[in-house]
């Protein structure tokens, strides 16, 4: 694993209780072909995957402006100096800690079930959700292919759980969530390789 | 009486339609060019990976010259991706180069990090 320079991450009160981090979906910059209540339901699952090993909470709010983190799909030049580039190539961007924005590219086919999705270019919204909200806490890039944390994502391709590297990586910013086992995880990749 | 024209079955046309990634797709035509080569249109493969981390902005535009410059950032892109380590643009490097990725820098000092306001 790996962190930005100066090993930024997010500070809210006191250390003794669970950080809450509010997040919102963009009021104007959505996409129309999936529904919101689909695209809440990935984004929820995929903050989960996050929440479950570290003591943050992850709230939704709908009041955009003042949330912390601000999720949107955006198309081409977006305003912000990183201009996205059609279907495929870059799939989408976050800012570190605690900058709070996430953006998809709205000309990418976003899917939330390659079942009934057939196209050859669908990319899996959870999986690259799940990705974002690490840079949203603090991660950069890593090495592992396994890991949530690599750069790439083939299309068609689903990678949501959390490998040990992502899970040591942000534990290090934020701790560990008292009720999660390392033993549980390990289990599960073992589990995994062996098959 | 009159038929509307009909095409017989052995003369149907299929048109395949590549619908996968524009953006980086022409890269497969460096695979296999190494170090001292000279590619027309390299100079866009070095601003990739310009933009990802591994290539600093030259005084001047990038060239189609695989130098050694350009042969380190091929040796740091293929360890930090967790490729075989060759120095060269062979399969495994040209296919990772032209997956879909994230838009952050694989430099973590690159990345974009702004403050709120």
């Amino acid at each position: 694993f790996a962190y930005f320079y100066g090993k930024p991450r997010w500070v809210r009160g006191s250390r003794k209780t669970p950080m809450t981090l509010t997040y919102a979906f963009s009021p104007s910059n959505m996409i129309d072909y999936l529904s919101s209540s689909d695209i809440r339901a990935v984004f929820r699952r995929a903050f989960c995957r996050w929440e479950s090993v570290i003591p943050v909470n992850f709230t939704e709010t709908g009041n955009y402006q003042s949330a912390n983190i601000r999720i949107g799909f955006y198309r081409g030049d977006h305003g912000d100096g990183e201009p996205f580039d059609g279907v495929l190539g870059v799939l989408a961007h976050a800012f570190s800690p605690e900058n709070g924005r996430l953006h998809l590219d709205a000309a990418e086919t976003w899917t939330i079930n390659f079942k009934s999705d057939k196209s050859k270019v669908a990319v899996d919204l959870e999986s690259v959700a799940t990705h974002e909200i690490g840079h949203v806490l603090g991660l950069a890039h890593t090495s592992v292919k396994e890991a949530v944390m690599y750069p790439s994502l083939s299309p068609r391709t689903r990678k949501v759980d959390l490998k040990i590297d992502d899970v040591k990586g942000v534990q290090a910013l934020y701790g560990s969530n008292p009720n999660f086992k390392f033993s549980s995880l390990l289990a599960l990749e073992n589990s995994f390789n062996q098959a | 009486p009159c038929f509307p024209a009909r095409t017989p079955p052995g003369l149907s046309t299929v048109i395949n339609v590549d619908a996968h990634n524009s953006t980086w797709q022409d890269f497969v035509r460096f695979l296999h060019a190494g170090k001292g080569s000279h590619v027309s249109g390299m100079s866009e493969l070095k601003r990739y990976f310009n933009r990802f981390g591994y290539l600093p902005i030259p005084g001047t535009d990038f060239n189609d010259i695989f130098d050694t410059k350009f042969e380190s950032a091929v040796v740091l892109y293929q360890k930090n991706l967790g490729l075989p380590v060759t120095g060269k643009l062979d399969t495994d490097t040209i296919s990772a180069i032209m997956s879909p990725r994230c838009g952050m820098s694989d430099d973590a000092s690159h990345a974009l990090h702004r403050t709120r306001h």
